[in-house]
């Protein structure tokens, strides 16, 4: 764990007299390797480590009796505080219908969470609306479909060629019509760096005016999360982040990179299959998880 | 992407190891390539400085990642089992279904009969998805209904394929997350259905892993392989921006190779591993 190999460390550094400023090097690269274990990006590692390094002279680190506590406090708090201090809500609409957009890479679990949402909502009374927007994978409107049938959540679907910014457009329509207190787009996975695609939620986001877009992203991903985020947050300057497959032992340091670059909330995570898997987002429980 | 001068300095090396943990190889085995090249470097005279450079750290990973002849996947010809079954594992979302369409189109393409199992009887729509697929390549599928159980699918789905004489059988599973015990032994009976067959089966087990995987793939990988013998990875979605370098750290590890890339998610975006091509594409 961290905190022994820190010990380990410091109590080999008191073998040889004074610990300086340059030993404190050593323990952070323990800290390094550690996040870098945990697919924390090692641009965004590199910066951490200089604030942490910052806050270790600063707190004078060198002079406590239990140096590698102390350190690895430090380094606890400083990841908690860039998780993002407190829990953050999804913003609802003064005047109904919320919508909400979902979006990612593919796979990462967006028609899942998108079920879970309309879940929640249902069970606090807001009557969601279902909209299936992916008219690219196959039988992807029949896994909405089947699950929107399973929480009793009502699906808005058009017919196979449809587009899908018309789709979400006569979705919030729907929505409205019928009095939904809450829509949620379900779209398509797609590339950060396929344009085309980049633009159908361009105009989807144009077409239907969201209140919140959310990011879903896997929590297993690695460096390459930084990239992908970063894209779809300059593109579409998202309002918050889900992560799923947090019921992996994935260390999830991509969640890192994600709040660093974005600065965005992460707002829930999901733990499971099943569509009652939905979690708020812990940032303490998160910063233990990926310090292992 | 990786800026270097003529000599190899603390910076540029500095940036070579950047890139690779870049490329989600981890520190160790980034660390490694990172010895054995300045060890070469030292050894060999190098004329054409940042260029000469890059030329031994791309054959360098490309001997690494390497297909012996045991491990290229017989796309065509006569195929080591009749049927030939190749078992698609992984955990969700990583693209197993697509994977397995698109090779039942590589198979039938090279004129091959192939029969799909739809062994995910769990998830919203599976099955559909995979019919569809299944049109798509021109191979029969074997499909229970929802909720049925997975292994009496395979056993069904071999003995069906046995009977029409198909030339492979394609088992794609439920995405599975590999630290849950009673998943891991569903997957365990699956394979024993196949196995009580005596043909052999299954001849190739696949782990499709996600190319935007991190080091949680090394994890996936030894314990998939705890609950049935991996022969090989497919590595997805490497048409994105991740590199999919993990499977440099897998390969030194558990030395199993990359049999298949997606590229892509059309029925034709599949390719076979081609590490030069790979070592190339890391670092463009
Ligand atoms: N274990 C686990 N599996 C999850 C979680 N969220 C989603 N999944 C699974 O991940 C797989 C992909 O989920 P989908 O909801 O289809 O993902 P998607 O983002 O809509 O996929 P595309 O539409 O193809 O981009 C499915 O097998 C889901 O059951 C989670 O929190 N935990
Ligand atoms: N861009 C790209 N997308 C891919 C590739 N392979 C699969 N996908 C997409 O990834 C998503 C998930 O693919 P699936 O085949 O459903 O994955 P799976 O492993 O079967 O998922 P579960 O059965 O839910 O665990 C779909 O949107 C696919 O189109 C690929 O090589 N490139
Ligand atoms: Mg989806
Ligand atoms: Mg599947």
């Amino acid at each position: 764990r961290l905190s022994e190999r820190f010990d380990d460390i410091f109590r080999s550094l008191r073998g040889q007299g004074r610990i300086t400023e340059r030993n404190i090097d050593e323990t952070l690269r323990e800290v390094r390797r550690s996040l870098l274990e945990a697919d924390v990006n090692f641009k965004v590692a590199k910066g951490f480590i200089l604030r942490v390094k910052e806050q270790a002279l600063g707190q004078d680190v060198l002079k406590s009796l239990t140096p590698g506590q102390q350190l690895v406090k430090i380094v606890h708090d400083e990841l908690v505080g860039l998780l993002g201090g407190s829990n953050s809500p999804l913003k609802l609409a003064d005047l109904p219908p919320t919508v909400i957009m979902l979006v990612g890479l593919q796979g990462c679990g967006k028609t899942t969470i998108a079920a879970k949402l309309a879940s929640q909502f249902k069970e606090k009374g807001r009557p969601p609306l279902l909209v299936a927007a992916d008219m690219y994978r196959p039988a992807a409107v029949e896994q909405l479909q089947t699950l929107g049938t399973s929480i009793e959540v009502p699906v808005f679907s058009q017919p196979a060629g449809s587009d899908p910014v018309e789709i979400c457009r006569l979705g919030v329509d729907e929505a409205r019509k019928t009095n939904r207190s809450v829509v949620i787009l379900d779209t398509a996975g797609r590339l950060s760096i396929d344009e085309e695609m980049m633009h159908e939620l361009d105009r989807i986001l144009q077409a239907t005016s969201p209140h919140e877009i959310l990011f879903v992203a896997d929590c297993m991903q690695g460096q390459d999360a930084v990239e992908t985020a970063g894209r779809f947050y300059e593109r579409l300057a998202f309002s918050g982040c889900v992560l799923t497959k947090f019921d992996s032992d994935a260390r999830g340091g991509a969640a890192l990179s994600i709040r660093e670059v974005t600065g965005q909330p992460i707002k829930f995570v999901g733990t499971g299959e099943k569509v009652g898997d939905l979690e708020p987002f812990h940032p303490d429980r998160m910063a233990s998880r990926i310090l292992g | 992407i990786v800026p270097i001068g003529t000599r190899l300095d603390d910076d540029a090396i500095d940036d070579i190891e950047a890139a690779l943990i870049g490329a989600d190889m981890g520190l160790e085995t980034s660390t490694e390539i990172v010895d054995e090249l300045r060890k070469r470097l030292r050894s060999e005279q190098l004329e054409d400085g940042p260029a000469g450079v890059m030329r031994v750290l791309e054959e360098q990973v490309a001997a690494m990642v390497a297909l012996g002849e045991e491990g290229v996947l017989p796309l065509e010809g006569v195929l080591p089992g009749k049927p030939y079954v190749v078992l698609i594992v992984g955990v969700n979302g990583a693209g197993k279904t697509t994977t397995a369409g698109k090779l039942a189109k590589r198979y039938t393409d090279a004129g091959k009969k192939v029969v799909i199992a739809a062994c995910d009887t769990f998830r919203a729509a599976a099955i559909p998805q995979l019919e569809i697929w299944a049109e798509r390549a021109g191979a029969d599928i074997v499909r229970a209904q929802h909720g049925a159980d997975p292994a009496a699918v395979a056993f069904d789905a071999l003995e069906a394929a046995k009977a029409r004489g198909a030339d492979v059988l394609l088992v794609d599973t439920a995405g599975r997350l590999h630290n849950k015990v009673n998943l891991m032994e569903e997957l365990k009976k699956i394979r024993r259905s196949l196995a009580k067959h005596d043909l052999g089966a299954p001849h190739e087990t696949l782990l499709v892993l996600d190319g935007t995987s991190g080091q949680n793939a090394l994890i996936q990988a030894r314990e998939f392989n705890q609950a049935t013998e991996l022969t090989g990875f497919a590595l997805t979605k490497l048409d994105g921006t991740a590199k999919g370098g993990i499977v440099v750290a897998l390969r030194r590890e558990m030395d199993l190779p990359v049999k298949l890339i997606g590229v892509g998610e059309g029925v034709d975006d599949l390719q076979p591993f081609d590490g030069a091509a790979f070592a190339k594409a890391l670092f463009a």
